[in-house]
């Protein structure tokens, strides 16, 4: 997978990090300091399809080209999460209990076409 | 993706930046609250002291090892809130039960108890802990003796307390079971309750000498 970097187009992942602290959560967020809100962005040209991140194997070349040249009959590709992890959380509930959760698929570590 | 065609994530890319921060912090708040079933953030009204959270956490922990065996995977888990009797939110108390089983009731007697304590790296400087041993009092039910006395923590490492009297006195009516609160003034931190294995968990040691019998029994 590609992470994001300056302006670059192909389907990569994008940091982005909430912090807490910055949007007035910590008081009932006890654990952790903050959320990694990363996302999938970018193109995924056909050549690319179905190929979650970089094509790396001789079969894959061959399919690429086949697709590519035969750009209509292909369907279109997303930049989707590939890899996905839970976010750990540590907050008080309404009746200021003290609750440990783990919420799954809520971090996105790596991203790829469809 | 082809002109015109929906993109989910292109929409975002047309935003100014300041604009996209805005749409992305929106959507984590949302994302977070719906995951946790919550209508909208709570409000704490009585926050914990970082001591009572750490005492509370290693309770779980504690309590999810002895569940199934193993230190335990990440699973939900409630804590319940520290109630409002566990002194000011400066100080938190924690209690420890000891339960004795006096097989040998009669002809012995108590010479020394001791408590024995392992504290985490509570910072430099001398820690005020009071301690209460309250056991079941013969004259009723839900009576307790109290016998309140202070512990001073000057470093980590095992502090230990003198409990004979306690023992003694339980020991002479054969109750087996031995409460130690513990208030930890300023909440700076707490005795090893869980973790490390069982090693560094709160004990007591009892020294005990049978009665020497005044008929010398040949056996």
């Amino acid at each position: 997978s590609i992470d994001c970097s300056g302006d670059s187009r192909m389907c990569c992942r994008k940091e982005f990090f909430v912090d807490f602290k910055e949007i007035g959560w910590e008081d009932w967020i006890i654990q952790p300091e903050g959320y990694h809100m990363n996302y999938c962005v970018g193109l995924c040209p056909l050549h690319m399809a179905g190929i979650p991140g970089l094509a790396a194997s001789f079969h894959t070349a061959v399919l690429n080209l086949i697709k590519a040249n035969n750009a209509d009959a292909a369907m279109d590709s997303c930049c989707v999460p590939t890899q996905r992890r839970p976010l750990s959380l540590l907050y008080y509930d309404r009746d200021s209990n003290i609750v440990k959760t783990d919420i799954p698929n809520m971090i996105v570590d790596a991203c790829g076409c469809t | 993706a082809p002109r015109g065609a929906w993109c989910p994530a292109c929409g975002l890319a047309a935003l100014a930046s300041s604009a996209q921060r805005d749409v992305l912090v929106a959507l984590a708040k949302q994302s977070i609250l719906s995951k946790l079933r919550l209508p909208d953030r709570p409000n704490v009204t009585q926050p914990v002291s970082r001591g009572t959270l750490l005492t509370a956490l290693r309770r779980m922990r504690a309590r999810r090892v002895d569940t199934d065996g193993s230190p335990g995977t990440p699973r939900d888990g409630t804590i319940p809130h520290a109630h409002p009797g566990m002194g000011s939110s400066s100080s938190h108390s924690v209690r420890l039960h000891f339960r004795f089983s006096w097989e040998l009731a009669g002809s012995t007697e108590i010479l020394q108890a001791t408590l024995y304590l392992f504290w985490v790296s509570p910072s430099s400087g001398t820690h005020p802990v009071t301690v209460r041993l309250l056991q079941p009092d013969p004259t009723g039910p839900n009576a307790t003796t109290t016998i309140e006395t202070r512990l001073e923590v000057q470093r980590a490492g095992w502090a230990t307390l003198d409990v004979s009297r306690a023992v003694r006195s339980l020991f002479s009516r054969g109750s087996p079971r031995l409460t130690v609160e513990l208030e930890v003034v300023g909440g700076w931190g707490s005795p090893l309750l869980a973790g490390h294995g069982d090693s560094h968990w709160p004990f007591v040691v009892t020294q005990a000498r049978a009665r020497t019998s005044h008929r010398v029994q040949r056996r």
